[in-house]
């Protein structure tokens, strides 16, 4: 029997206050580690390796955010509708996404359907005119829905991509969720689904609140993408892991920056090259 | 919930004369996992089990209670030590012997600053005082706009930065004028920054050189995890932060980050965000806080 804390080079009280302090639950921490021990017991002679246990523990992480966990790329024309909480980088990642996805050589049209707070339409309109995209934005107390639904009317014939910026909304207030499913089958109802990506924003800096987040929107229309912003600042967002596990939504893009530039595609192994010290 | 879970666990200690080493420990296990669960800081988790450890063992159970109530006492009252300040008027704002009083409002992006601003200034209005809005962000796209909408809403003055100002002129222009704007408070709304982004904290960090704020309050949101502690550290490091407002209280997070800050920072806690609204800021109930990290 290999006694694990005596080992000299692998600490795994060490290990397991790594990925507590990055965010992944003490749940998936511990089965990881359980993952760890066995691959380490059925290759006892590298019991003593700390490069092979980091190697192997690199492995399983990576393997969470992979296995099921992949997308293929977005259709031609698309619709991607931005949810999640307060704060998050709905607006900012909406705008980022517009500049990248037009680099792509799309056609990009911005929706502001956050008709509710304080200068929502003139932060989006300030984005849409930084990264030269057009912007749709609704009439005098027009309620999101009807924005959205004229925005989709008009979208059946050309190869487009829309991006559309909702308001920030706590999972726990039935009323905001009970809009947002109502949005949601106003655009299933018009487009086909396989054009339709629904993907949630999440903060890096969250704690396991990011579960019950993803676990009520997920629940409410069937959310097709994760976006986790702020990975510039020092959280890890270790919580994608955990949500990795019992979710398989995919992570489609980081949000690195405040600035138009600041998005990257997902990448599974430079992200838990990242969050492993 | 962890008061149920506790009450599980001592069901069988039932009898028991004594909190032992023994009978303590599979129940610290359990509070761990549940302060885990609430994004409690893994440090502030230990310094917290230690003192649960101390103050339980070689506990008489009185015939009339079970230990797990007694234990339970302990573990609540210990929250809500760590998040009462010891000076009571501390979590009161610092009123400036000579007007205007200054809020600086520092933190991370999207932590609720500028809705906070507006709801501080609401808050003193109401409670008879001439608060005015201070826009000194001038890096976030319609940030200005957003606190000249609320500042319309709640029917306060607005200092806004002049074509070419920069956020420390907008604010030194601002406390020099307050008085003659009728203010004899200002709430100095700042630009989301990042602890480790050395322009940004050096640009509040001269902000707060120069006005000399009696109020230097960093805004956090309640759902942050284990991160928030190197965060607030670093802002306290450099700024000499006065108190904290937690925002987004009225999630369901359990808002463990709350209870590291203040046990890494002693730092009060002025307010707690409950709403979008212009209303939904309250004073700090230690009670109602530490029953809701404890789930
Ligand atoms: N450092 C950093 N800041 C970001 C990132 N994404 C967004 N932000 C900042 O976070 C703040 C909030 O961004 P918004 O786009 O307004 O967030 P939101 O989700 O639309 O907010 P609400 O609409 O109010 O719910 C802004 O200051 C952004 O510049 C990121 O990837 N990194
Ligand atoms: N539910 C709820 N939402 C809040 C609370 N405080 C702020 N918000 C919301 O959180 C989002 C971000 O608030 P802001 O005031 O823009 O945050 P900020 O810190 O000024 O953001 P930056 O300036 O970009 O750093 C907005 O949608 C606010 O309405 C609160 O206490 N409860
Ligand atoms: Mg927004
Ligand atoms: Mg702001």
């Amino acid at each position: 029997v290999i006694n694990y804390r005596t080992t000299p080079e692998i600490d795994f009280n060490k290990l397991e206050e790594t990925l507590l302090l990055a965010d992944i639950s003490l749940q998936t921490t511990e089965n990881i580690l359980k993952t760890l021990k066995s691959r380490i017991e059925s290759n006892s002679s590298k019991s003593n390796d700390s490069g092979f246990i980091v190697e192997q523990l690199r492995q399983i992480l990576v393997d969470k955010l992979q296995i099921n966990n992949q997308r293929g790329p977005l259709s031609e024309s698309t619709i991607i509708l931005l949810v999640g909480v307060n704060g998050v980088g709905k607006t900012t990642t909406a705008g980022k996404l517009a500049h990248q996805l037009t680099h792509q050589g799309r056609s990009v049209t911005l929706v502001a359907a956050d008709t509710f707070r304080a200068a929502a339409e003139e932060q989006l309109t300030q984005w849409a005119s930084r990264v030269k995209v057009d912007i749709v934005k609704g009439l005098e107390n027009e309620a999101p829905a009807t924005i959205i639904y004229k925005v989709l009317k008009n979208f059946s014939e050309r190869t487009q991509t829309i991006i559309i910026d909702t308001a920030g909304r706590l999972h726990t207030r039935v009323g905001l969720m009970e809009e947002l499913k109502k949005l949601v089958r106003v655009a299933e109802k018009m487009i086909p689904l396989t054009m339709l990506e629904k993907w949630i924003v999440l903060d890096a800096n969250m704690g396991q609140n990011a579960i019950h987040q993803v676990e009520e929107f997920h629940q409410g229309i069937g959310l097709t993408g994760i976006v986790l912003t702020k990975v510039d600042g020092t959280a890890k967002g270790g919580i994608v892991i955990s949500l990795a596990d019992r979710f398989h939504i995919p992570i489609v893009y980081l949000g690195v920056g405040e600035t138009m530039d600041d998005i990257i595609p997902f990448d599974a192994q430079e992200f838990v090259s990242a969050l492993l010290p | 919930s962890i008061t149920e879970k506790l009450q599980g666990i001592f069901k069988n200690l039932r009898g028991q004369g004594k909190l032992t080493e023994q009978n303590i420990e599979e129940t610290l296990k359990q509070i761990r996992a549940s302060l885990l669960e609430a994004d409690v800081h893994l440090e502030a988790i230990q310094k917290f089990l230690e003192k649960i450890k101390q103050k339980s063992l070689g506990k008489e159970v009185a015939l009339s209670l079970t230990p797990g109530q007694v234990f339970i006492k302990i573990v609540q009252s210990e929250l809500i030590n760590i998040l009462t300040p010891k000076d009571k008027t501390s979590t009161r704002l610092k009123f400036a012997p000579a007007p205007p009083t200054l809020i600086l409002l520092a933190g991370l992006q999207g932590s609720g600053k500028t809705t906070t601003a507006a709801k501080l200034a609401y808050y003193y209005k109401k409670d008879g005082r001439k608060p005015g809005l201070v826009a000194a962000d001038l890096i976030r796209p319609a940030a200005i706009e957003q606190l000249e909408v609320l500042a319309s809403q709640i029917q306060v003055p607005i200092f806004k930065p002049a074509a070419g100002e920069k956020a420390i002129e907008v604010c030194i222009r601002a406390v020099k004028s307050a008085l003659e704007s009728n203010c004899n408070m200002l709430i100095l709304d700042t630009a989301g920054r990042l602890h480790v982004d050395e322009s940004m904290m050096s640009e509040i960090t001269s902000i707060a050189q120069r006005v000399k704020p009696s109020n230097i309050l960093f805004v956090a949101d309640a759902m942050a995890g284990q991160d928030i502690v190197r965060v607030v550290t670093t802002f306290h490091n450099k700024l000499h932060l006065t108190g904290t407002i937690l925002t987004k209280a009225d999630s369901d997070a359990r808002g463990g980050a709350i209870l590291s800050i203040t046990s890494t920072t002693e730092l009060p806690i002025l307010f707690v965000g409950t709403s979008e609204k212009m209303d939904g800021l309250e004073p700090f109930y230690p009670d109602r806080i530490a029953s809701r990290i404890l789930g």
